[in-house]
């Protein structure tokens, strides 16, 4: 799948200084959808897309890994990534997420909420240049 | 006390995933 996840959790630690397109710092706790909308407005060349949490199941091919199946953007593209439970994702209006929200609280101390079937993340993508 | 000066910054959009659709026109 043409999807990439980070690999370096180390950005996901609470505390951890994010650096917005904006110039602005904010602790990765602190983000808000609007962060992300704003970064993605003033980045050029990135768009904010919703992508829909359509299905989570066990990776097969990635044992302990999390096989997460998304529709993205208005053309409801269906992506699948795989990735550790314990990965954060930020879902709108509710703010980071993950599968085992008690692994993410032992390994980043970051709060999430339990990531669900349903939900909406935050994703980007290129934007298309006509 | 000591004070950490070398915090490391990352970019924002280290934090999301880049989704890109499989399927294009």
């Amino acid at each position: 799948a043409p999807a990439s996840a980070p690999s370096n959790p180390s950005h996901f630690m609470k505390g951890a200084i994010i650096q917005l397109a904006t110039g602005e710092l904010k602790r990765v706790e602190d983000l808000q959808t609007q962060d992300f909308v704003r970064s993605a407005e003033v980045s050029g060349g990135l768009k904010i897309d919703s992508s829909m949490v359509v299905d989570i199941r066990a990776s097969q091919q990635k044992p302990g890994l999390v096989s997460l199946h998304f529709t993205v953007g208005e053309q409801q593209s269906k992506v699948t990534i795989d990735v550790p439970p314990e990965h954060p994702f930020f879902v709108f209006g509710q703010g980071w997420s993950s599968c085992s929200p008690e692994r993410t609280a032992q390994l980043y101390d970051l709060a999430c909420h339990p990531l669900q079937v349903g939900d909406v993340c935050v994703s980007i993508t290129l934007q298309q240049q006509p | 006390n000591v004070e950490p000066r070398s915090v490391p910054v990352f970019p924002w959009h280290s934090l999301v995933p880049f989704l890109a659709p499989t399927q294009s026109d």
